[in-house]
């Protein structure tokens, strides 16, 4: 079913 | 000062529902061009992010940025005092330490105000890169909302791909696969850019928390790129838009 990814992966931290 | 009236105030109750079982304290960021919220569920996995343009309201005032932290639990809770064909007015002072709400029934004989107190709260604000989506589809949302929950019935995931002519979700469980394809002629579907699939998978219990939007818009524009976050967005009408970004499953 692949591991949940979380969306400060993705997105930058301001 | 800052005061928003919304004529149909269920409207902003609908989008208070649609969101508290997602976020439970937020900012919301009042500036003299409207109103914005952007927050993430407890596991950093959703973010709701919603904007709604002061040319919306039907009266709007807003003297110089404010952030008003609440909880939207409690929220939620004064918005069942919210009737249908009530008006709803957001307002407070500069330095507020209360957000006022007031509901007005269309005869004008009845209202009901109250006083939710506001809470400081620390921003974890996170910047959303631009991306340019590759694929992109928009459907009936209802249509979707009642395909998402079927699938949860059948499995946690599910794989989106958007094609050319179709969109598919397949589903893998204990019980066995499928897949519901739905093909982009029809007008409830079309894709936009047509030349670019994309596969990725998402937890289904995070989509059935978004769908508590369908009410809100008959549409829903899902957004996908290789390696993103899906995002699912509702048109407020005349109002803005109310987005949910996803962060996607991924096979180790």
């Amino acid at each position: 079913q692949g591991r949940q990814t979380t969306l400060q992966l993705f997105f930058s931290g301001e | 000062m800052f005061e928003a009236k919304l004529t149909d105030g269920t409207i902003f109750k609908k989008i208070i529902e649609a969101i508290k079982d997602l976020v439970t304290d937020v900012n919301i960021d009042a500036t003299p061009t409207g109103l914005s919220l952007q927050a993430m569920d407890s596991s950093h996995v959703a973010l709701v992010n919603l904007h709604l343009g002061m040319e919306g309201f039907e009266r709007y005032r807003c003297d110089r940025n404010l952030t008003l932290g609440i909880s939207i639990t409690n929220l939620a809770k004064v918005m069942k005092l919210v009737n249908q064909n009530d008006s709803i007015t957001l307002k407070c002072e500069d330095e507020p330490t209360y957000l006022t709400i007031v509901c007005q029934n269309q005869k004008h004989d009845r209202t009901t105000q109250f006083n939710v107190n506001l809470i400081t709260l620390d921003s974890e604000h996170l910047g959303i890169p631009e991306t340019e989506y590759t694929s992109e589809i928009t459907m009936n949302s209802g249509e979707f909302s009642k395909l998402c929950k079927e699938l949860y019935a059948l499995s946690e995931t599910v794989e989106f791909e958007i094609s050319t002519t179709f969109v598919k979700f397949a589903v893998e469980g204990e019980i066995g696969s499928g897949s519901i394809k739905i093909q982009t002629s029809a007008d409830e579907a079309e894709t936009s850019r047509p030349e670019d699939t994309v596969k990725l998978s998402f937890a289904l219990r995070y989509l059935n928390l978004f769908n508590k939007a369908y009410s809100l818009s008959n549409q829903v524009k899902l957004s996908m790129a290789a390696e993103t976050p899906l995002v699912v967005e509702y048109e407020v009408e005349s109002l803005g838009t109310l987005k949910y970004y996803l962060a996607p499953k991924i096979t180790d």
